[in-house]
């Protein structure tokens, strides 16, 4: 069982740093072990290093920065072990225009073998998805749900 | 498990019966705000066994069932139906975590359980390959609740057991909730690594 | 200093309801005092009640409207007891179109009085400006400042 | 206070002198992830006189020195100017304030300080209606911290004293950080209570 933690994690580990590589269009991620002589008990630390910055605290990253180190780390475990179909509300909120290039990217990368369900109000993760509901509340306080065509560029 | 359906009747702000098809691919969900996105989000989590009712931004389980407004009573009962269809790999895994499940209680209890006596169990709910699996659960006003698996009655715990381990029980890394990227990176060192347990 | 408290809350209060519906286009917000009994101790509990919608738990409110429902708290205070500037760091984030120009709407009235420095991504927002600084790091790791230019319509 | 003008070097992202003149109205700040637009809001509270490192992302209060790039040494220290200029409601404000402070005082210590043995100190700033004040904070990486009002030398409690109870000094309403506005209907009670108390 240890064994079985420290396989997975060197895996998740390789995952994130393409992950993170692959999202930034650059910089350096890694996932680190604290307190190496007790595996079972340590946790596990964040090194993340986009393009062109220097190495510093992970608290001193922007928000954006931020969320597309933790969406890294989400998809990074997620691609150890495919759950069968992955669910993300509003994950793209902090983000600008090329990281949302970059993420939209990556999961139509992942969608020819994972189902994805993406909550969002940007358009540009909209113009990517395969199809797209439109929820509205023509009658105050109950929500309805309406199939919104896509147009494929 | 793929996602192949989802009916919502009385969860939330989905006062009417209301269905959403999957297929394969990205499926985005758009809308204002509180017309209802995340309450979708949340109707899967619910049907899936979730029992932590803050999860579901709420006080207490009651509060998902549709509450009515000035044009439309309330709802006696919120009902999810979830379905999906299962794939070949589903299947040897959980034969897999079946088998794991019962050495462990093996070595934790040095007894000596067979998986042919739990088998059949398995076999009831004759998920072969190709086949669609249909999750219900209900609760109502009163305070029940009702399972379905397939349309028969089972347990909140029958229906947890299909899904953990995958990422979408009780430890959860492949659903994000609203506002939890934000939240990953301040979280503590421990947590991050049941993330990662829950995987291995 | 027990008196000058209550007063302030129910400035506070009435400052709340009236941008509660002005930012949600309707609807009823209401700050209320917890265990009123000992005032000198009570919380502040938030009752808000979006157009259409019955009343319930806060908790159960969308991302966008705690949002707008935290921006109607903040700039009630503020209403009451100016401070000379105010500074907002993507307080937009969450808010759909609709919602947002009714934020940038109360913020162009208010503006007359008080100075507001806001960070956004979002173009709407942008737009209201009345001048637009951009940030950039030209050279890596650099942060630079151009002076944007705003064409008003 | 109207600011007017602000002055950053070796803060955080920002290694080179950088000025931004602010005006009536509003002023937005736009810009990629991570290019330093809430390195800016930072500076900002920094030289307002924020002591806590964690409101500032980081560990310890020597992270907001420029830290250094590939290209660019790191700087040995960082400074920060705001220019500010009074309006009429300042002055009569602060002498408002300091009175109020004083009678405190005096309640408390049973004593008898009068305004006329204080008001020299204010006096000196020379704070008059339509001047300008500046503020500059310096912190060096040998840890020293320097604090000037109107280019003379001053303690840190001077400037956090020109802005308490204004909303911009221990309790902020007037400053929202970036992911406040989503914790302030999660927040207990008590702590929004702090805020109108903070006002009133
Ligand atoms: N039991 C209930 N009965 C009726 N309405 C409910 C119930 N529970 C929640 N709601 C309503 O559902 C709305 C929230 O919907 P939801 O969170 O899905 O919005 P959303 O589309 O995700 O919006 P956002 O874009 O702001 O995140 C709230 O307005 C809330 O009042
Ligand atoms: N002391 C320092 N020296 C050099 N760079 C620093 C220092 N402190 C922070 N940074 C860098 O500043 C960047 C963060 O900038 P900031 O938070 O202002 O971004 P932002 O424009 O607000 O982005 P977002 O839109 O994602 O919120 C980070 O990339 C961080 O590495
Ligand atoms: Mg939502
Ligand atoms: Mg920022």
């Amino acid at each position: 069982s240890k064994e079985r933690f420290i396989k997975a994690f060197e895996i998740i580990n390789s995952n994130f740093t393409k992950l993170f590589s692959d999202l930034f269009g650059g910089g350096t991620g890694e996932l680190r072990l604290i307190e190496t002589d007790e595996i079972l008990e340590s946790g596990i630390e964040i090194i993340a290093q986009p393009p062109g910055k220097r190495l510093q605290n992970v608290l001193l990253l922007s928000g954006g920065e931020k969320a597309m180190t933790a969406i890294a780390l989400m998809l990074a475990i997620f691609e150890f072990q495919p759950s069968p179909f992955c669910i993300l509300d509003e994950v793209d909120a902090p983000l600008d225009d090329s990281n949302i290039s970059r993420f939209i990217e990556k999961l139509r990368q992942m969608a020819s073998e994972i189902q994805f369900l993406i909550i969002t109000h940007n358009k540009k993760t909209m113009e990517a998805a395969d199809r797209l509901y439109g929820v509205t509340m023509q009658e105050k306080g109950v929500s309805k749900i309406v199939s919104v065509d896509l147009k494929r560029i | 498990f793929k996602l192949q359906r989802l009916e919502i009747t009385g969860f939330k702000s989905f006062a009417n019966h209301t269905e959403i098809i999957f297929d394969d691919g990205i499926t985005a969900i758009v809308g204002p705000n509180g017309c209802g996105k995340s309450n979708i989000f949340e109707a899967i989590c619910w049907a899936l066994g979730e029992q932590r009712a803050k999860l579901l931004r709420s006080n207490e389980m009651q509060d998902i069932i549709f509450q009515g407004t000035n044009s439309h009573p309330p709802a006696s009962m919120a009902e999810v139906t979830l379905h999906l269809l299962s794939t070949k790999n589903d299947i040897s895994e959980e034969i897999e975590k079946f088998d794991e499940s019962i050495q462990k209680l093996n070595e934790r209890n040095d007894s000596n359980i067979e998986r042919k006596s739990w088998k059949p169990y398995f076999q009831n709910l004759q998920i072969s390959e190709g086949e669609t699996v249909s999750i219900t659960r209900r609760l109502f006003r009163s305070g029940e609740s009702e399972y379905l698996l397939n349309g028969k009655p089972c347990r909140l715990r029958d229906i947890q057991d299909l899904f953990s381990g995958t990422g979408l029980g009780n430890v959860r890394y492949a659903i994000i909730e609203q506002g939890y990227i934000g939240q990953i990176l301040s979280a503590k060192p421990s947590e991050r690594r049941a993330l990662i347990e829950e995987a291995a």
